[in-house]
Order: structure tokens, then C-alpha cells, then sequence
């Protein structure tokens, strides 16, 4: 739990009596240290730790008879609320296909995610229809095919087409069949290539998916606020998938991209398998970034 | 009076959020911090406007001892194995690896080793003929060690340059997979000596400080004797590269620097280290 963790880091101040303002200025360098590590973006930290400190220098922290524990509540609290609340819901539509969009940086598991994504709202009854619109990466569109297959759940594709085109034909075929859901699987790209954000622009402009969800890897360091930052300024997403989870990674990233972005993870990825999809706990997350 | 000064905290702690946003890590910047307070206090430094190129100066030396050439076999073929994380880009820094040994006038052949991922073979099958590049491949779900053993024959017979074994993307943490590495590694030693010549790990320029964890346990079991950093053309810095050296040295041989085939290039310490601080 956070509590075990904090109680790790601030373990030179259990058992004192009265704190300084100094002594809570210690404690919290560490707490500092152990989210610098956890790869929690600087200016991130920078923000918390302030914010921590305004309240953990206030009078009710060391009036207290027990202030230790005191701060460790207030740093608890605080990371708690940065992290934000669960929402793990995919707002379905009613009565027409609802579009989902995975984007992000080139490896971070989009096609991956994609099928995860498919098995996870074929179990809830749904009939999703994945869409191959990545035409750039060598054997993309045999990817997806094939992670279909093992699904059995069909998979849109064109050769020698755009993605915008292929979307387009994705949906006009969804509404032919009996598709409820259109996942859409992007080619991977950098957030400061102005071209490949256009295009993504583009398919959002002519398609209007219902969620797009930013899916970033895990281990990503001090970067992932710029790609997140960058992803949401220009193109907006409702969501975000963190994968490759079941690494030791700490995940700072998690709350680097909350802090910044505001958008909440939905889901988590823990394994290669289609069935590797959980629901993200903030509260768990929390605990594993302090370590 | 200034050499009654002390050190401006604010010109420090801009230069403290430089080097820990470009992930060389927390406690190893702190040391370089207290490098430059020494050289302060003893007046090898006596300028803020001399800090940047003082830590430059220590990280480039601290560089130079890094062996950034391949180490080719004495007799053909030279085996290069090629192993990481799921999704740092292995696959293509094969292609781009053979591409610059190709245009080099060598005969290169690669193996398909990640036998488990959809579409793996398809994807370096593609690469391969862009470039021209031999191939060896077996069916998805057949044994790794089997398609690198096969290449190996292959090469010897074809008079093969340089051989590169691709591998399935695995975490470290996955203690089967990394066995099954270790495995392809001494079915390949077992052929040949001496071979793999080379064990690159591709570690992608965003990742943060888990890059040191999976060093460790990658060297541990396969002995890696260089870095593939790939993805630099992004905004990260892969400053973790240095940031690990304290805890595992392992020199970067190359980088990549984008999608295609051309995109790669030898490790250039000057650059990387000037390029921290842009
Ligand atoms: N261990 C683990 N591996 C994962 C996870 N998600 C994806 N992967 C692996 O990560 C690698 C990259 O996944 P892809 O789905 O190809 O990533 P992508 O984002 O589509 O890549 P591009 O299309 O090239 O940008 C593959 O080896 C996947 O099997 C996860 O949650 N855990
Ligand atoms: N921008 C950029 N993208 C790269 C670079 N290297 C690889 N990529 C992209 O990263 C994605 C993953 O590359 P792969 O070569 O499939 O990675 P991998 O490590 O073989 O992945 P797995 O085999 O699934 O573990 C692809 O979309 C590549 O085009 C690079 O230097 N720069
Ligand atoms: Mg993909
Ligand atoms: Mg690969």
C-alpha cells in the first residue's frame, strides 16, 4: 500500500516527537528522490513537492502530536488526488457504431492493444470490427489480420491505400454488417512529425471517433510528458492505455501524464496475450511509482 | 568580490532540470553537481557561463573509453545477436544494421529468430528484400535456437560476412524468456566458438530508468557487449545511457535515427553529449 512505501521513505522521522520545519523538509528531499527514480517528470515532482510542503510546514502538521504521520497523510493524500479518480468506463453508444482510436509513439503497443481491446468488448457482448490503418509499418496489416484470427474478430483492411481512406470504408462497412464497435489501429509516430499529426488530425476531423486513447509503454522516462502533452494539444484524447506492465518498471509515467494532461488511464496492459487487459487502479499505481 | 561568491543555486538547478529531463537519473546528476561545486571552490571554475561546458568536458571524457566498432570475427561469418524489450525497435535496427554493412560491400544474412510474434518473420522477410539481405526463417511457434542454428549453416556454407539474429522482444522480468535466450546464445556459441561476436541490446531513447534493470539482467544473460539506441530522433534523450554507467557499463554502438533503412549511425560521443543540452 502507499502507506507501507511512505512509511519506507519517511522512516527517519517515525517515532519523533515535535518535527522542524527542516526535519520535514528531509523527509520530503527523499519522497522527492523516490519519484525522480520512479521516472516521474521533474517538473511534475517540482509542483507536488511544493505543494506538499505548503501543507506539510503548515501549523497542523507541527502542532501535532504525531507528525510523522501527519505528512505521510498529506504526501498519501495529495498523490492520491494527483493520480485522480478510477474511470475505466468506455462510453458506448446507443443505436450506432461507436469509433474507438488508438494512437501514440512507434513500439508502445497499439496493434497489440487493439486486439486486446476487441476480445475485451467482444466478452461484453459487443461485435467489434478492427481496422488495419497502419499502411507504413512493414507487415502492419498481416499483424492485425492475424491477431484476428486467433480472435475471430474480422479485420478491415485495404492494400496500397490511406489511412483516411481506409477508415472511411472501415465504417460504411461496420454499418453494412452488424458492427457495433470500429477500433482503429494508427501507424505509430513522433508528436513533434508535423505530417504524420496532420494525418491523425484528419482521419479525427472526417471520422469523429468517439474515444481516441493514447497508448504509451510504461517505462517511458521524463519524455512521456511531451508526447502526452504534445498528442492531446494537437489531436485531444479521452484516454490513455498504459502497457507493458508486467515489467519492474515504476511507471512514473502514469502520473507524469495525469498531472499534465488531465485524461485518465483507462486501461493497463500486462502481457504479450490478447486476454492482457486490466482496468486501471489509481490507488495501485500509485503505490508502485513510490516503490 | 567574486571569488568570495558562491555558486549561483538557481544556475544549478536550471542545469539539474536539463540533465534529469534527458533521464540521466536523480543520484547520478547530483554527483555531477557536486563536480562542479568542487571545481568552484578550488577555482577550477569561476564563471557560470564555464558550468555547461565543464559538465560537457566530463561527460566526453568519461565517453572515450567506450570501444564503438563492431568486433568482427577472425574468420566468417561475424555473428551479431540482436535482443531487447518488446517494441524498441530490434527488428528494424536489424534492417538498418545490414543495410549500412551491405552498402559497406559485406554479405550479410539475417535470421528470423522471434518465432512467437505475429507477423515477425513477414515484417523482417519485407526488410530483407528492400535491402538484399539473405533470410532464414521457419514457421511461427517453431524453436528459436533452431532457426539460429540453421542460419548459422546457412551462412558458413553461403559464405555469409556477417550474420543477424534477430530475437522475440522479452521482458527482463520474464525469467522463461530470458532462459530461452540464453539457450539461442549457446546454441550459437556451440557452432561457432566465438560467436555471438556481438550481443546488441536496442534500448529505446524513452525509456526512463528500468533501461538500467533491463542492462542487467539482458548482460547477465546473454553478455551484451553494446547498445543499439534507437528512436533519438524523437524529443527523449537517452541520457540513461550515461546515467547508467556507475551501475553497468555497457558502450552504445550505434543509433537510430528514424524509420527507413538509412537511418542509423555510429555512436558519435561529441554529438550525443552536445545534444543533451539542446
Ligand atoms: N510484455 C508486454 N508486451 C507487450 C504489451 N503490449 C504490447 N506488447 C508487445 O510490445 C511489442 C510492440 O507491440 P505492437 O502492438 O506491435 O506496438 P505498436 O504500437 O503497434 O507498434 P507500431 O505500430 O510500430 O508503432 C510487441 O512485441 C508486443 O507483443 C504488454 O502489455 N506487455
Ligand atoms: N522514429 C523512430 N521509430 C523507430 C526507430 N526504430 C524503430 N522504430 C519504429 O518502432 C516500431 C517498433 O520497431 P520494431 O523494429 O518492430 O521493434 P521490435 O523491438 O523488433 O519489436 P518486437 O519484436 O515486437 O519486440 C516500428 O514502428 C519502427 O518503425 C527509430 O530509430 N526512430
Ligand atoms: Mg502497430
Ligand atoms: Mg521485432
Amino acid at each position: 500500500s502507499i502507506t507501507n512505501s511512505l512509511e519506507g521513505v519517511f522512516s527517519k522521522l517515525r517515532g519523533k516527537g515535535r518535527l522542524t520545519e527542516s526535519n520535514i523538509k528531509d523527509g520530503l528531499h527523499e519522497v522527492r528522490l523516490a519519484l525522480l527514480e520512479a521516472d516521474v517528470n521533474y517538473k511534475v515532482v517540482k509542483d507536488f513537492i511544493q505543494h506538499v510542503t505548503e501543507r506539510a510546514v503548515g501549523e497542523e502538521v507541527i502542532k501535532s502530536i504525531a507528525p510523522g504521520q501527519q505528512v505521510i497523510k498529506i504526501v498519501h493524500d495529495e498523490l492520491i488526488k494527483l493520480m485522480g479518480e478510477s474511470d475505466t468506463a468506455i462510453p458506448f453508444m446507443e443505436g450506432d457504431q461507436t469509433l474507438i482510436m488508438l494512437v501514440g509513439l512507434q513500439g508502445s503497443g497499439k496493434t497489440t492493444t487493439a486486439g486486446k481491446l476487441a476480445k475485451t468488448i467482444l466478452s461484453k457482448g459487443r461485435k467489434p470490427l478492427l481496422v488495419a490503418a497502419d499502411v507504413q509499418r512493414p507487415a502492419a496489416i498481416e499483424q492485425l489480420k492475424v491477431l484476428g484470427q486467433q480472435l475471430n474478430i474480422p479485420v478491415y483492411f485495404e492494400e496500397n491505400s490511406q489511412p483516411v481512406k481506409i477508415c472511411k470504408n472501415a465504417v460504411k462497412y461496420a454499418r453494412e454488417s452488424t458492427n457495433d464497435v470500429v477500433i482503429f489501429d494508427t501507424a505509430g509516430r513522433l508528436h513533434i512529425d508535423d505530417d504524420l499529426m496532420f494525418e491523425l488530425k484528419e482521419i479525427k476531423q472526417k471520422l469523429e471517433p468517439h474515444q481516441i486513447y493514447f497508448v504509451c509503454d510504461a517505462m517511458t522516462g521524463q519524455d512521456a510528458v511531451n508526447s502526452a502533452k504534445e498528442f492531446d494539444a494537437q489531436l485531444g484524447f479521452d484516454g490513455v492505455i498504459l502497457t507493458k506492465l508486467d515489467g519492474d518498471t515504476r511507471g512514473g509515467a502514469a502520473l507524469s501524464i495525469r498531472a499534465v494532461t488531465g485524461k485518465p488511464i483507462k486501461f493497463v496492459g500486462i502481457g504479450e496475450k490478447l486476454d492482457r487487459l486490466e482496468e486501471f487502479h489509481p490507488d495501485r499505481m500509485a503505490s508502485r511509482i513510490l516503490g | 568580490f567574486s571569488f568570495r561568491r558562491s555558486i549561483d543555486e538557481s544556475v544549478l538547478e536550471e542545469l539539474e532540470d536539463i540533465l534529469i529531463g534527458a533521464d540521466i537519473g536523480v543520484k547520478p546528476v547530483q554527483r555531477l553537481i557536486k563536480k562542479i561545486k568542487e571545481a568552484w571552490k578550488s577555482k577550477t571554475l569561476t564563471e557560470t557561463s564555464q558550468i555547461n561546458d565543464f559538465i560537457k568536458g566530463i561527460l566526453k571524457e568519461d565517453l572515450q573509453s567506450w570501444q564503438i566498432d563492431i568486433h568482427y570475427a577472425r574468420k566468417s561469418p561475424t555473428v551479431i545477436m540482436v535482443v531487447g524489450v518488446n517494441g524498441v525497435g530490434k527488428t528494424t535496427a536489424i534492417a538498418k544494421l545490414a543495410n549500412f554493412l551491405i552498402k559497406d560491400g559485406k554479405k550479410v544474412m539475417v535470421a528470423a529468430g522471434d518465432t512467437f510474434r505475429a507477423a515477425a518473420t513477414d515484417q523482417l522477410e519485407i526488410w530483407s528484400k528492400r535491402i538484399g539481405a539473405e533470410i532464414v526463417k521457419h514457421q511461427t511457434g517453431s524453436d528459436p535456437a533452431a532457426v539460429a542454428y540453421d542460419a548459422l549453416e546457412a551462412s558458413i556454407s553461403r559464405g555469409i560476412d556477417v550474420l543477424i539474429v534477430d530475437t522475440a522482444g522479452r521482458l527482463h522480468t520474464h525469467e522463461n524468456l530470458m532462459n530461452e535466450l540464453s539457450k539461442i546464445k549457446r546454441v550459437i556459441s556451440k557452432k561457432i566458438p566465438d560467436a555471438p561476436h556481438e550481443v546488441l541490446l536496442v534500448l529505446d531513447a524513452t525509456t526512463g530508468q528500468n533501461a538500467i534493470s533491463q542492462a542487467k539482467v539482458f548482460k547477465q544473460a546473454v553478455d551484451v557487449t553494446g547498445i543499439f539506441l534507437a528512436k533519438l530522433d524523437g524529443t527523449a534523450k537517452g541520457g540513461i545511457v550515461l546515467g547508467m554507467r556507475s551501475e553497468i557499463n555497457i558502450p552504445v554502438k550505434f543509433i537510430g535515427l528514424g524509420e527507413t533503412a538509412d537511418d542509423i549511425e555510429k555512436f558519435n560521443p561529441d554529438a550525443f553529449v552536445n545534444a543533451l543540452f539542446e
